[in-house]
């Protein structure tokens, strides 16, 4: 059973996008994924076109039973959804007076047999859910714009990241994936050339600017439903091999 | 004197680019400016290119009197920095039992007649600094770049923001920017014909998408000292007469 959490703090690196598209790529696999949304926004859901009741936050606060809050998104693919009934979580977990950090995963773990990968999707920032989702999983993959801005967020990321291995020491940042890389700008390969020097082989093969990546949500498909012969499924279709690639 | 958050809870949509350009160009039209900063990312000092000490948090917890929290960024620009130190501000924020929504107000409010504009600009997320933000200030300016996702996010942001204005009335969603406008992409077209739709006048002129704007940051200017000529010092430029236009 392999956790791993799709995070960043820099907004818009395409952390979503990217949940989404590798949990789908998985489950075509034939993995039984559970995708969890971490994120107020709720966007997993609409990505995928769907529109639970309840999700993450109904479970832990033992609203429901998981049987409830888990979503059949697609085959082998679940979906445990996110929202603005969040907010409710982030109180709860920050009034606690120890063991706030574990939350999720207490709520998480009796889970583990049903699965046979669960990937987070994280909000932007650094806030409780963010920390939350890194005590629980083992791996990260963070995405990362390249772009000057993102990749200074990825080293103040990559910082914080330690002062949780200090608790969590099975927690590794895994993978970096360059998002966004448009052959057009000479930037994008200066900026990937730097990647490679500071973070070596973690770094997997870009997911190149396409266009129908952003468009997919309006749709609520995953990039293989919507233009299967895209380059965002052809990249994806890769990132799904390269995790696949380390079982 | 004006006050303006620079806001969407979607992350990557040009908030801090924004906050930044637009606090720059004010500055440059003669006005006295304050640029704050309430993301943990603490980007806007980076991409002026200068390294406060302390900021914002420092001032609200009284470290601190306000003239060695102030920074003098460039002329008529003074800056009060982010960083990661926001992250104890939000915790005294949420362990008060009332009043914590203007715990910013109440640091701001005595700097009120040392500047003409304040621009805020906040972190992705609806967390408690950005609510803090909305109890401040009048004016919410929301850069939206023209994708589907973030389009919806802004959609469920109005939404919050109408809860606040119950408590706030006189804030208003006083300006739509879209941001990242591509028009060799026909989705683009598309997008923005519907927020002209839904949010009428308060749509601004786009900014297009311009390397220089995402180059900028890496040398610590802002647009319109590292590009003067380019399409994003231009829509820049424009901006900021729209906004100096409603003085
Ligand atoms: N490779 C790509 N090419 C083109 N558009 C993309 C690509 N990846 C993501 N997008 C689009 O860019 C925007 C940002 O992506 P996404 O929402 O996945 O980022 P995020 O990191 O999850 O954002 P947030 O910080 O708000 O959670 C979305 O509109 C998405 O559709
Ligand atoms: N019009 C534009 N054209 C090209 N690049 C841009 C444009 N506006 C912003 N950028 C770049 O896009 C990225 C996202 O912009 P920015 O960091 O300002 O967004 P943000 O909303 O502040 O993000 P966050 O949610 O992380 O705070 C940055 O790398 C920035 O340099
Ligand atoms: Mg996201
Ligand atoms: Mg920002």
């Amino acid at each position: 059973m392999r956790k791993i959490a799709v995070a960043l703090s820099k907004g818009g690196v395409g952390k979503t996008t990217t949940a989404v598209n590798l949990a789908a790529g998985l489950a075509d696999a034939g993995r039984r994924v559970l995708l969890v949304d971490l994120d107020t926004q709720d966007q997993a859901a609409r990505m995928l076109g769907v529109d639970p009741a309840a999700g993450i936050a109904e479970l832990v606060a033992g609203d429901l039973p998981a049987d409830d809050a888990l979503f059949p998104a697609r085959e082998k693919l679940t979906l445990l959804a996110g929202g603005s009934s969040l907010a409710g979580l982030k109180r709860i977990i920050s009034r606690k007076d120890f063991g706030g950090e574990r939350t999720v995963s207490d709520a998480l773990t009796p889970l583990d047999d049903r699965f046979d990968y669960v990937v987070i999707d994280t909000a932007p920032g650094w806030d409780t859910l963010a920390i939350n989702a890194l005590f629980y999983v083992d791996e990260i993959l963070t995405p990362v714009a390249l772009e000057v801005l993102a990749v200074q967020g990825l080293l103040d990321f990559a910082r914080n990241v330690q002062s949780i291995q200090r608790y969590h020491d099975r927690l590794t940042l895994r993978y970096v994936l360059p998002t966004f890389m448009d052959r057009r700008v000479k930037k994008s390969g200066e900026i990937l050339a730097q990647l490679e020097e500071s973070f070596g082989d973690r770094v997997c093969a870009p997911i190149r600017y396409n266009v129908r990546l952003s468009e997919a949500p309006g749709y609520g498909q995953t990039i293989f439903e919507y233009a299967p012969r895209s380059s965002g499924a052809e990249d994806y279709a890769a990132l799904t091999e390269r995790i696949l690639y380390h079982e």
